[in-house]
């Protein structure tokens, strides 16, 4: 869309307001058009096209270079255990579906942990997700305590021989302490069962919201240490750009993205394509 | 907070002398950084500046002796009457079974919602509602109404999810005409505004069953695209009112403000928490307080 057009204040306007209505945010646009503009060639006579490529490999180099390199490898422990959280109706129990049918079909034995234990049908819907991915589910009954089907998961884990273990929990808002509190006795469950665990905490956020998304990561890695982030929901107009200001700020890197409701609509993050598609 | 910045800015510009039209400007930007900020579309910031602006250009800032009082409260006014003034009434003015239909994106929580508006219906308006799990594509999303309508203790159709959602509200109608329920509250699958064949299905169910009321559920986290989805199921559907979401978080709501603009339609109700009881009228003033923090 900005092709064959010069290098003048109307077309840096314009980029400018795609970055704000993707969702960047104002403070990381503006980091992202200083950069652009500081890049300017000195004749102004440039297309356009070279800006939006310049300020496409300005927004990847943020992406890239913010990330901290993982500290395991994939895999490297048996079982290798998954926590997902993040908050209400972002896509945790459908994301788990996903990535368990992905990781049947490479032959790992996979167990999911109905660790929503609060919301209506939640362990049902995780259930059904476990038919259509072919894996078995650990789950207790409505309002069980969630750190109790959690431990049973663990357990269930080491004595089945899994090689992959993915575990949902209930949303919940970032400003709730106690729900919070209930992540982090999660977590000590899980570590307290094999050391090392959980080896992933992914924090599914929606790629419909809006700066809120900053101030959900920051709260979640403090608390919860995250290391990486499913961006769901891409499918539809949104652009999911505040992963930009949070793998800036927090170094916390976007591993895979939902694009679907179907169980192959997950795909690996890759930040060319999600800046690419950002601008159409 | 904007209010915070809106204070700095006008301590500073007093220092420079009297408040003059061009450093309204200055209090301007810090408006449209804050609207921004708080996730209100670029689009409707424009528009809205530009109503404050003339507003704030009057005697009444310019010549005040607390300038920036005045520039919050004309901030503040304008906030309120775009979305809408004061609370608003759900119109349940029409022959009994009133149909009301909830509709939204994947997981703004229109399930959970239809439940406290049934709740409310029935305990705040003494109604009898009835519900309708018009939901056959996500796992367990018949269910998931049918345990949040046994805990209200209110009746809901048995819906078959091999049936398709249009025979299952016209069943569902009839179903509620003979035990003389007065309300039929009907939920439906979360979709994209841009599923062409998912939109399509509303309006069948739309023209099967005549709805009083389409609401919009909308979460009140959403960022830029809210203006997308407002135009889209507005545009596709018709939308006549809207309930906001999840309102019990941090996220500053400029949502609202983008799909009260282009809907043009009532923000009626706002979800805030996530019990059934966590459910309450939409009150612009509070919303406008949110913003300006
Ligand atoms: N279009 C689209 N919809 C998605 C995607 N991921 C999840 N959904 C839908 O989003 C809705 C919510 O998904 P869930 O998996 O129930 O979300 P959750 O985070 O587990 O919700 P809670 O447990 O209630 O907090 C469902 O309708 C899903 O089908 C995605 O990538 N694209
Ligand atoms: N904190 C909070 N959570 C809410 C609120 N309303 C709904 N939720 C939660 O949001 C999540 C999604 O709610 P659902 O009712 O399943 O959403 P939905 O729109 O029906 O989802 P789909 O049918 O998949 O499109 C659940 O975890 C709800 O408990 C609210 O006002 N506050
Ligand atoms: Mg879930
Ligand atoms: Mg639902």
């Amino acid at each position: 869309i900005f092709q064959n057009r010069q290098w003048d204040e109307k077309s840096l306007d314009e980029m400018e307001e795609s970055l704000i209505m993707a969702d960047v945010g104002v403070k990381a646009t503006d980091k992202l058009m200083q950069t652009l503009r500081r890049q300017k060639p000195a004749d102004g006579e440039d297309l356009g096209q070279e800006m939006s490529a310049k300020l496409q490999t300005a927004m990847v180099d943020m992406l890239r270079g913010s990330v901290t390199a993982p500290k395991l490898a994939p895999l490297s422990a048996r079982p290798w255990v998954i926590l997902f959280l993040g908050v209400n109706g972002v896509g945790k129990t459908t994301t788990i579906g996903k990535l368990a049918a992905q990781h049947r079909n490479d032959g790992k034995k996979v167990l999911l942990v109905a660790g929503d234990t609060f919301r209506a049908a939640a362990s049902e819907q995780l259930d059904a997700w476990g038919k259509r991915a072919g894996v078995d589910v650990v789950k207790h009954k409505a309002g069980a305590d969630p750190s109790a089907v959690v431990f049973d998961g663990m357990q269930a884990a080491k004595s089945r021989n899994v090689d992959v273990l993915l575990i949902d929990t209930a949303g919940r808002l970032h400003t709730k302490v106690h729900l919070i509190e209930e992540l982090k006795k999660i977590r000590r469950v899980i570590a307290r069962e094999q050391p090392g665990a959980p080896h992933e905490t992914l924090l599914v956020l929606d790629a419909t919201t809006g700066q809120n998304g900053l101030q959900q990561a920051r709260v979640f890695k403090e608390s919860t240490d995250i290391s990486g982030i499913v961006l769901t929901k891409l499918d539809g107009t949104a652009k999911g750009g505040v992963i930009i200001s949070i793998q800036e700020e927090l170094g916390v890197p976007v591993q895979y993205i939902g694009v679907g409701e179907d169980v192959e609509d997950l795909q690996p993050f890759d930040a060319e394509s999600f800046v690419q598609a950002l601008f159409e | 907070s904007l209010t915070d910045k809106l204070e700095l800015t006008f301590k500073r510009l007093r220092g420079q002398g009297k408040i003059t039209e061009s450093n309204i400007d200055d209090a301007l930007r810090d408006v449209r950084l804050g609207l921004l900020e708080a996730d209100v579309h670029l689009k409707v910031v424009r528009s809205f500046l530009d109503a404050v602006k003339a507003k704030a250009m009057g005697k009444e800032v310019l010549l005040s002796l607390t300038p920036e009082q005045q520039f919050i409260g004309v901030v503040r006014d304008e906030l309120v009457e775009l979305l809408g003034g004061d609370y608003q009434e759900l119109d349940l003015k029409t022959a009994p079974p009133v149909v009301i239909m909830l509709v939204g994106l994947q997981g703004s929580g229109k399930t959970t919602t239809l439940a406290k508006l049934a709740r409310y219906l029935k305990n705040e308006k003494k109604r009898t509602p009835y519900l309708v799990p018009a939901d056959i594509y996500r796992p367990a999303a018949i269910e998931q109404l049918k345990i949040l309508a046994k805990e209200l203790d209110l009746p809901v159709y048995d819906s078959n999810p091999e049936t398709s959602p249009v025979t299952i509200c016209r069943q569902a109608l009839d179903e509620a005409k003979k035990k003389f329920c007065d309300v039929l509250l009907i939920d439906t699958a979360g979709r994209l505004h841009i599923d062409e064949e998912l939109m399509a299905e509303l309006s069948a169910i739309k023209a099967a069953v005549n709805p009083h009321q389409i609401l919009f559920v909308a979460d009140s986290m959403t960022g830029q695209d809210a203006v997308n989805q407002a135009l889209g199921f507005d545009g596709k559907l018709g939308v006549s009112g809207v309930i906001l979401t999840k309102l019990d978080g941090d996220s500053r709501g400029g949502a609202a403000l983008s799909i009260r603009q282009m809907v043009g339609k009532p923000i009626l109700f706002s979800g805030v928490g996530e019990k059934l009881d966590a459910f309450e009228p939409f009150y612009p003033d509070r919303l406008a307080s949110r913003i300006l923090g």
